[in-house]
């Protein structure tokens, strides 16, 4: 194999699953689905290709399966991770 | 006698619901500020 493995189609896929089994259990807020796809959209191509996010994508959708009644803690979690790697980050205050 | 599980499967996780709130505060503040 290559000395860097590329992630990038891996975690599209992962990432697909996941918006998958949101589209599914939160109708009652469809705004949810297009936010996080907007947030991955946001996200550097470096860490959407990254190793880091396909951990996270595979630790919140096997447990949104397990334990589909803690989605948005899951989402959440997603969500957070996607912002901390966005390409423009807003800051809080300058001096 | 049974030991009682702690399945908590209810729609009313309360770490859910915080989340949940988080997340929808989270989207409105974006939808305003865009």
């Amino acid at each position: 194999g290559g000395s860097k493995k590329c992630y990038q189609l891996e975690n599209e896929k992962l990432f697909e699953e996941f918006l998958d089994l949101c589209k599914k259990q939160t109708g009652e807020h469809p705004e949810v689905v297009p936010f996080l796809f907007n947030r991955r959209q946001r996200a550097r191509p470096t860490f959407l290709a990254s190793a880091e996010l396909r951990n996270v994508l595979s630790r919140v959708l096997s447990r949104a399966q397990t334990r589909p009644t803690k989605l948005y803690v899951y989402i959440n979690e997603l969500c957070t991770v996607l912002k901390a790697h966005s390409i423009k980050r807003k800051v809080p205050l300058t001096p | 006698g049974p030991v009682t599980l702690d399945d908590d499967e209810d729609e009313d996780d309360p770490e859910n619901r915080i989340a949940k709130k988080m997340l929808l505060e989270e989207i409105q503040a974006n939808i305003t500020s865009d």
